[in-house]
Parts: C-alpha cells; sequence; structure tokens
C-alpha cells in the first residue's frame, strides 16, 4: 500500500492512497484503502489521513475518520489523536500498521504501531526526510 | 511576510520490516524511490498547486515504482490476477472518489480521482469501475502488466504454502493457520 498527505498554501489538505491488497487474496476482498473514513480520510477542519496496514482492522476501528473526530470534538492535536489511535484503538483489537497525517496547521505525523513503514516526509525547515524503519 | 505553511508525507508500506534483511543497495533503491515521489508532490506544493494534485502526483510516482504494492509492483490474488484498491479525498469540500477491485487502469489512484470529478458516486468496484474508466478514456494497460517477479514468487511461494520471510504484503495471521504468523521477519502489510 502507498499513500501520501498534503497541505497546500490555500490551507486545504487533501489524502490519497492504493494498493495491490493482500498476497493470494480471495473473494474480491477489499480492505480499508478505498473507504472513505477507513484508509483514506480528508477534512479542512481537522487533518489528512492514509493509512497502511491489516485492512480489515483499520475497518473495523475507522481509523481515517477516528482520528480526525478526536481532534474536531475532543480537542486533541494531531500527534496526540495519531497515537491514540495507532497505538490504542487499533493495538487493543490486534491491528498492526500505521497512518501519515497532516493538519491544516502545518502539524504533520507519522504513528505506527509495527517495527518499520517506508516513508518520507517534509519537516518544519522544510528538508525532506525518507526512512524505513 | 511569512509564507503560508505547506506539509506533505508518505508512505510505501508497513510491517515488521528488520534492518539487514534488505542488501544495502535495494535500501538504497527504496530510499530513492521515496524520495522521487516525496518529490513530485512537494514540487506541486511549491508552484502553489493543490493538496488534491500534489497526493495524486506522489502515489502516481509509487504506483509506477515496482517495489510497492501498488500499481506495477501489485500483489497477485489468488487467481494470479491483480485487483486494484484506490481512493483520494478533497479535504476542502469532502469530495471524495474510489475504485476497488480495478484491473485495467495505468494508475488507480487516477481512476479514484475520475470517480471524484466525473461520477455522481463515491466509490465503483469490480467490471463496472473497469468499464467507467474505460468509458472516461483513462490509460489503460493488460493486467499482467503489473506483473513483477519478486510478485510472482511471493505468490507461488504463498500457493505452496512455503512462508519464507520476504517483503512481502500477506496475509495476517487474521484466518488463523490460513496464512502464517505476521510477527515472521520481513512480513509486511499491504
Amino acid at each position: 500500500t502507498v499513500g501520501a498527505v498534503a497541505l497546500d498554501s490555500h490551507g486545504h489538505v487533501a489524502s490519497a492512497t492504493s494498493t495491490g491488497g493482500i498476497t493470494n487474496k480471495r473473494f474480491s476482498r477489499v480492505g480499508d484503502t478505498p473507504l472513505i473514513g477507513a484508509g483514506t480520510w480528508a477534512d479542512d477542519r481537522s487533518a489528512a489521513i492514509s493509512a497502511t496496514g491489516h485492512g480489515e482492522y483499520f475497518i473495523r476501528a475507522v481509523v481515517g475518520h477516528d482520528i480526525a473526530a478526536r481532534m474536531r470534538f475532543a480537542g486533541r492535536d494531531l500527534a496526540t489523536a495519531c497515537d491514540e489511535v495507532v497505538h490504542q484503538e487499533l493495538k487493543a483489537l490486534g491491528g498492526q500498521g500505521g497512518v501519515i497525517a497532516v493538519s491544516p496547521d502545518g502539524d504533520t505525523r507519522l504513528s505506527f504501531n509495527t517495527p518499520g513503514m517506508y516513508r518520507a516526509w517534509r519537516d518544519d525547515e522544510g528538508q525532506l526526510h525518507t526512512a524505513i524503519y | 511576510m511569512n509564507k503560508a505553511p505547506i506539509a506533505i508525507a508518505i508512505h510505501g508500506g508497513a510491517g515488521v520490516l528488520t534492518p539487514g534483511l534488505l542488501p544495502p543497495q535495494d535500501e538504497d533503491a527504496i530510499h530513492e524511490a521515496l524520495r522521487h515521489a516525496i518529490d513530485a508532490g512537494h514540487q506541486v506544493l511549491e508552484a502553489g498547486g493543490s493538496s488534491l494534485d500534489a497526493v495524486e502526483s506522489c502515489v502516481v510516482a509509487l504506483e509506477e515504482c515496482p517495489w510497492f504494492n501498488a500499481g506495477k509492483g501489485a500483489v497477485f490474488t489468488e487467481d494470479g490476477t491483480h485487483e486494484m484498491d484506490a481512493a483520494i479525498m478533497n479535504g476542502a469540500d469532502r469530495s471524495a472518489g474510489a475504485i476497488a477491485g480495478a484491473h485495467y487502469i495505468r494508475n488507480p489512484i487516477r481512476g479514484a480521482r475520475v470517480v471524484l470529478e466525473h461520477s455522481d458516486h463515491v466509490m465503483l468496484a469490480g467490471e463496472g469501475a473497469d468499464r467507467f474508466l474505460l468509458e472516461q478514456d483513462q490509460p489503460q494497460v493488460a493486467n499482467d502488466w503489473f506483473d513483477t517477479e519478486l510478485r510472482r514468487r511471493q505468490w507461488q511461494d504463498n500457493r505452496s504454502g512455503h512462508k519464507a520471510p520476504s517483503l512481502e504484503p500477506s496475509h495476517a495471521n487474521h484466518h488463523g493457520g490460513e496464512t502464517g504468523g505476521s510477527e515472521k521477519p520481513g512480513h509486511k502489510f499491504g
């Protein structure tokens, strides 16, 4: 699975996610990637989120929307909302994986509960970084 | 006067990625692919473009790279084909488009964008999605265009029941003994 989140200079966020699914899948299985609110979500009132992981759990936890709802209704900041969902809600179900997220004020969060995630991001000083583990 | 902030991040999958499992040259190639992909979106933002265009540019770059499980390099289904899922969402108005189980569109994220912009729906699936994207003149490829040797080997390993460590996106142990443990070295979710 691959994904991207961004904030543009007009203050708008967006999210995109794409996948081939899981190896040797059957029965036209579909994971969280194309399910709006689960693997992909964007709302200028909270954040843009793209997920990767064991899709069945991300669907049940409605990961993207849950992160956004915590920010909008409970006043969480982006990092706290992402970490609560990935390390608590998702983990409690047994789900593994992670999310990338940006908020309209420019915060960026990469949160995952597995030992690694292929990822890249732009820091506060404009530098681009890549990491695997 | 301060410039309005821009921000961008991408991912290429997560899982039990173990240092040392990948040869250094492969790790270098993955870092380079990630840099290339985030650069594609970053350039859009630096030029004042929209976040929607930026995320699409990043994902197209990742779909074109055989290292990642999306587009070229997508994993095989049990039947030996490829079924692609993708979604895109605009935070400005919460417009969204998604496709599931698409077979022939070269860049599935562009298919999702077409659903967002040119249909009354949010998600189209399977043969219906294929037909809609063809009618929308989206670039098509044969399904085996998505094949790579790495993915074919993983597919064959899974079919024969051999679970050699690899960087494959694979079934996790959601279905008990069906797929083997998800904590093995190198296991990576799709």
